[in-house]
Formats: C-alpha cells, sequence, structure tokens
C-alpha cells in the first residue's frame, strides 16, 4: 500500500514500483544468524585481546595506550569479525575495462581473508552484472576511446590548476555547453569527481536558516553536503509524498524552531534512480509539491542521467516533465557516459552563482581532459550528433534488458525490489551467510556480482545488486539468469510469495 | 529495533533460553525461572545499557560513540513502540519468574533486583545521564 | 548446506563450526531427553 501511487493523473505512463515484504520466517532466521556471528565476534575479540588468537587487524603498539586512541575499536567489530569472513567478495581486481564482460585477476587467501596472494591467472570473460554501465560506453575501443586518445595527445592527462585560474580549457566549456543542451537548461557546470558535486555544492546553495527535507536513502555524498552547509535537515521516509508533504506543510506552518521565523529557504533534495532500492523518484508528485509549497528542488540523476528516459536525458525525460521545473539538475558521468565526474544545470543565474562560490571550482583542479572529450563523443552519441543511431540504439537496449531481466527474475520466484523500468535490480538475499555464498557460487559460474549487506543496507535487507547494460546481449542476460536460477534453487533464495 | 520480526526474534530467543535451562536435569523449575529472569536481564542490561556505540562505521561523525544501544534507539526519542515493549517484557518475565517460584522470598529478591538494573537505566530521566 | 547458510555458521572457521555444532547438539539433546523423562 506504501508503494501505491496516489495521483496517477500526475503520471503519463503506469509507475510500478514494488517492495515485497520480508517473510516472517526469514527475519527471524536472519537475526539469529547475525546473533550467532555476533557471539562468534565476541569469542575471537576475547582470543585476540588475551592474545590467544594473533591479531591482523590495525592497532596502537603498547607505547602508544596512553595516547587518545587511534582505531576506534568497537566501530571495526563487524568489519573485524562479520564482513573479514565473506570479503573476499568484494573489491576484486579485474584487468580489463568493466564492460559487458570483464577479466578477474584470481587471488587466493590462506587465512580467511586476511591477506589475499595472485596466483597469477586471470579468470577470462566474466559476464559483468555488477559495474554501473547502463549504455555500454566503458570500452577502450571506438569512437570514444578514439577521441579521448586524440584529445589526451593534445591536452594531456592533467590540469595543474582551477576552474577559476589556469584550469579552465575550452574543452570544458565545449563540455558545459553540450551538457546544458542535453538536459535542456540554461546552463551547466562540470566538476572532476561526482561526490564532491553534491557535498560541494550544496553548502553554496544554502545555509543557516535554510531547510533541507532529504529522503532517508539519499547517496553519504548529499549527507555530507547538507551537514556541511550547516542547514537544519529533515529525513522524510523513502519517496513517499505524504511523508513529504507533511514535514513541507510543518516547515512552513511552524517556521524555525524556537524563533518561528520563517525558513530562508527550503530545499527538497531525491535522487533520480535509488542505487541500492533500484526505484525511481516520484518526480511528477515532487514537483507539484514544491510548486505548491514554494520550495526549492535538488535532483540528484547520478544513476539516472544516460539511463532513463526516450533519449536519456535522465528521469525529467522519463516522466515527460520539464526540466525548468528543477531547479537544481545534478548528475555525474560515471555510470552511462564511461567517464568520471558530475554537473550541476539550471539557471544561468545560479550556474554564474556557483562558478563564484563553490568549493569546487576554487579549490579543485579542473576535470582531465581526456575525461572530459569521452563525455562529449558519449552524449553526442546519446544525442545522435554523431551522424549514427548507436545512441538510440543502446537506450532501446537497455530499456528491453532490463524489463527483460526483471521480468525474468521475478517469474523464477526471487523477490525483486525496485521499479519495472530500474536498470538497477535488487534481488534479496536476506541471511548474512548467503550474502557471501551466493557472490561465491555466481563466480563459480563465471558471472561477477555486487552483494550488499548490513550495515549498508537494514539488517534484514541484504541482497544481491545487478546492473544491467545495454551491452548485455540477450545470450548474456540469459547466461547470467539460468546461473542466478541454478544459484537461487541451490541456496533457496526464491522467497517470493507472489501469485 | 522496529524492523520486521525483531520482537519476534526476542521473545523466541527468550523461550529458546528458558527450554535449554529446563532441560538441564538437575535444575529444579524455580530455579531456572530465576536463572532464565537474571540471565535475560544481565542480556538486555548488556546489549542495551553497557555496550556504546555501534559495531560498524555511522556517517553521524562520531556522534553515536558514546551513547548507548538504548539511547540511540529511535534517535533518542522517548515512549516509542519499542521501548514501550522492551520496558514491559522484563517486567512480565519478572512476574511469571515471581509466580512459579511460588512468592519465595530469596528467589523473589534476587529477581526484583535483576528487573530493576534493566528497568532503572531505562527511565528518561536518565536518558544520557553517567 | 542449507544448515550452514541458515544458521550463519558457513561465514565461520571449522573449529568455530564445531564449537557451534558440540553446543546445540548437546542443548538439542538435553531438550530432548528431559522431553522424553517429562512426558
Amino acid at each position: 500500500r506504501q508503494n501505491a501511487t496516489h495521483n496517477p493523473s500526475l503520471y503519463k505512463k503506469p509507475f510500478v514500483e514494488s517492495f515485497e515484504e520480508t517473510p516472517l520466517l526469514v527475519a527471524v532466521l536472519t537475526y539469529m544468524g547475525y546473533g550467532i556471528l555476533t557471539v562468534f565476534g565476541y569469542l575471537r575479540d576475547f582470543l585476540r585481546h588475551w592474545n590467544i588468537e594473533k591479531c591482523h587487524v590495525a592497532r596502537e603498539r603498547d607505547e602508544q595506550k596512553d595516547f587518545v586512541p587511534l582505531y576506534q575499536d568497537f566501530e571495526n567489530f563487524y568489519t573485524r569479525n562479520l564482513y573479514m569472513r565473506i570479503r573476499d567478495n568484494w573489491n576484486r581486481p579485474i584487468c580489463s575495462v568493466p564492460g559487458a564482460k570483464m577479466d578477474l585477476v584470481e587471488r587466493v587467501t590462506h587465512n580467511y581473508n586476511w591477506t589475499f596472494e595472485h596466483t597469477g591467472k586471470v579468470v577470462k570473460d566474466v559476464i559483468n552484472m555488477g559495474s554501473y554501465n547502463y549504455l555500454g560506453f566503458a570500452e577502450n575501443t571506438g569512437t570514444c576511446a578514439d577521441a579521448a586518445i586524440e584529445t589526451t595527445q593534445k591536452y594531456g592527462v592533467g590540469v595543474g590548476s582551477t576552474r577559476s585560474e589556469m584550469g579552465n580549457l575550452d574543452i570544458h566549456e565545449e563540455m558545459e555547453e553540450l551538457v546544458a543542451r542535453f538536459l535542456g537548461v540554461e546552463s551547466s557546470m562540470t566538476f572532476g569527481m561526482g561526490f564532491a558535486t553534491n557535498s560541494m555544492n550544496i553548502p553554496a546553495l544554502t545555509g543557516k536558516g535554510c531547510l533541507i527535507l532529504s529522503d532517508e536513502l539519499n547517496h553519504a555524498s548529499l549527507v555530507l553536503g547538507a551537514r556541511l552547509s550547516g542547514s537544519t535537515i529533515r529525513v522524510f521516509k523513502h519517496n513517499n509524498m505524504q511523508s513529504l508533504e507533511k514535514l513541507l506543510r510543518d516547515a512552513i506552518v511552524h517556521g524555525q524552531p524556537r524563533t518561528h521565523r520563517p525558513w530562508k529557504k527550503i530545499l527538497i533534495v531525491v535522487e533520480g534512480i535509488y542505487s541500492m532500492e533500484g526505484s525511481i523518484v516520484r518526480l511528477p508528485e515532487v514537483i507539484a509539491l514544491k510548486k505548491r509549497y514554494k520550495a526549492y528542488l535538488y535532483l540528484d540523476e547520478a544513476h539516472s542521467i544516460g539511463a532513463l528516459g526516450p533519449g536519456g536525458r535522465g528521469v525529467v525525460d522519463y516522466f515527460g516533465l520539464d526540466p525548468k521545473d528543477v531547479d537544481i539538475m545534478m548528475g555525474t558521468f560515471t555510470k552511462s557516459f564511461g567517464a568520471a565526474g558530475g554537473y550541476i544545470g539550471g539557471k544561468k543565474e545560479l550556474i554564474d552563482y556557483l562558478r563564484s562560490y563553490s568549493h569546487s571550482a576554487l579549490y579543485a583542479t579542473s576535470m582531465s581532459p581526456p575525461v572530459a572529450q569521452q563525455i562529449i563523443t558519449s552524449m553526442k552519441i546519446i544525442m545522435g550528433e554523431d551522424g549514427t543511431t548507436l545512441g538510440a540504439d543502446r537506450l532501446k537496449q537497455l530499456s528491453e534488458n532490463t524489463n527483460y531481466f526483471r521480468r525474468r527474475l521475478r517469474e523464477m520466484g526471487f523477490i525483486i525490489y525496485g521499479n519495472d523500468d530500474s536498470p538497477v535490480v535488487p534481488l534479496m538475499l536476506y541471511m548474512p551467510a548467503k550474502i557471501g555464498a551466493f557472490g561465491r557460487e555466481m563466480l563459480k559460474r563465471n558471472i561477477g556480482t555486487v552483494v550488499v549487506g548490513f550495515p549498508a543496507t537494514p539488517i534484514i535487507e541484504s541482497r544481491a545488486r545487478f546492473c544491467v547494460s545495454a551491452a548485455h546481449t540477450r545470450e548474456m542476460l540469459d547466461t547470467a539468469l539460468e546461473a542466478i536460477s541454478e544459484v537461487g534453487d541451490l541456496l533457496q533464495l526464491k522467497y517470493s510469495r507472489r501469485e | 529495533m522496529n524492523s520486521r520480526g525483531i520482537w519476534l526474534t526476542y521473545l523466541l530467543l527468550t523461550v529458546v533460553l528458558h527450554i535449554v535451562l529446563l532441560s538441564i536435569p538437575f535444575l529444579s523449575v524455580p530455579l531456572v525461572w530465576t536463572l532464565t529472569n537474571v540471565i535475560h536481564n544481565l542480556a538486555m542490561y548488556l546489549f542495551l545499557h553497557t555496550v556504546k556505540g555501534t559495531p560498524f562505521e555511522t556517517p553521524d561523525q562520531g556522534k553515536a560513540r558514546l551513547l548507548t544501544h538504548w539511547e540511540q534507539m529511535d534517535y533518542g526519542v522517548q515512549f516509542t513502540s519499542s521501548r514501550k515493549f522492551l520496558t514491559i517484557s522484563p517486567i512480565v518475565l519478572h512476574i511469571l519468574a515471581s509466580f512459579y517460584t511460588k512468592y519465595d522470598a530469596t528467589h523473589f529478591f534476587i529477581n526484583t533486583c535483576s528487573l530493576l538494573t534493566v528497568l532503572i537505566p531505562k527511565l528518561p530521566q536518565l536518558h544520557g545521564v553517567r | 548446506y542449507q544448515y550452514l547458510l541458515i544458521t550463519g555458521i558457513y561465514a565461520l572457521e571449522p573449529w568455530e563450526k564445531s564449537i557451534f555444532n558440540s553446543v546445540l547438539f548437546s542443548a538439542v539433546a538435553m531438550v530432548v531427553y528431559t522431553s522424553y523423562v517429562f512426558v
């Protein structure tokens, strides 16, 4: 019910989003599993404390005991006693581009993942279901790569200064004009790092006496930016418009705490696609609320830009809305353009203001020219300005792959979270041991997957997160689906109680 | 402490504890109930009122590091449903233990002291008090 | 395999698994014995 759409008239197409509830028995067994692992964690800490067991973790020497502790002992309890045991599933070294297929460096451990050794062998052609490569631009051949190589020879790789000083190159300005045109806004500004685009610009937009209404599952960069700004932050339930409206009403009716003065600014901060939930923001309703209560809207399209919408222009394009209704359009070039960095788009006066007040513009070195070129080339391909239909084909391919992949997983009986059109596909695992087992079993079948557990997700919502790409062929998806079904039977993961 | 199924898990764990204790041949029923009550309150005191901080890193710049689990629950808001539940459960256990020990004075004294060790830290007036 | 996954001891080292299994086994044995005697 919580996910039902309350204002269908605002949507031009059906908005189908689902978060099937955790089966109660599975929830109880999950807690029990975490409880058992925690008890053994305490046992291991006890053995380490009395030097019965060798301690591999970094900690102070005896001479340093009287100083302020360098390592927060308890805060690393989970890392030491849970994550360590299954961490061979994470940070796997690859030795190719993170494309539809990739090559993994094989490694072994002789002390239960405390240290690894490379065997010198390479696991070839692993199907990559984990990387953010929605449009398949993570490739070292083709137009993008050639253009980037040419730019490298022309500009070099590094820019030794900031945008406000010597680091403002013509390629940056060309890129910003293209991004503004791509987004359909007046002006845009780009930054060399996606995370910094949020964390360094929100403090330039709001400050004391302002209110930030933030979705509870917003990315850490948004959280950090909001905190750095010094504004008052209030959190609403994930993608829940009733909760957002209630906060808006309270903010306007009661004003600031104690003084009850009206808020200088109210900024609603949401993301286009939530990369851990696979959900898409209810943008038509958010825009309707911001217009009604005269708030500003900051939309982080890190995952949705390039991956959603008939023209690949993100969630605004997906819902067929006017980009001018979104006050601050933010996004990154990491996930769909095979590049790095981020952008902010909006009114010209806003961008001009950010050029003089943003931390990144004043202190960070500018984006590397080959990366800028990669963005320009891939964006032109998406817009069809390269004279081919490659961009449109990839967008269509991504949309088909997404719907096919989600539908098949649901038919197999897995619990899949999120929106039917989201290329991020979370498959629920729940128990802590199944996180490690799933990643290992899938790698045995030559599929690279990303698994996520507590505390990055709620304790009873551990999951595997697949990222579909336009570069995946139907054969690759079928191979992956077959492997997932096999592992799903082996680990008993088909929990869904849907008809 | 609000997520789905955690209260049921807590009750199941308490019942399992009691059954395991009940299965120890040389323990009498009153003793088992007192042991259940004392072990339950000891574990609750340890996990909710002694251990401070979080077993993983949080993005709140270390704010939670000095707070116990009980103080971190529901962001410090008092009288939430979880808090009520975790306050009532030891009381119910104490009533059961008193009944099954036939209100024997010694058991009653031990059970009551044990109950107070988990009730007093839960008082809103003692939030954050050291 | 399901037992290892559901109890979570899949992630433990062999000697920890043995500790867990012996504790669990003795507890279950005691419960069964006492239930038998009781019944």
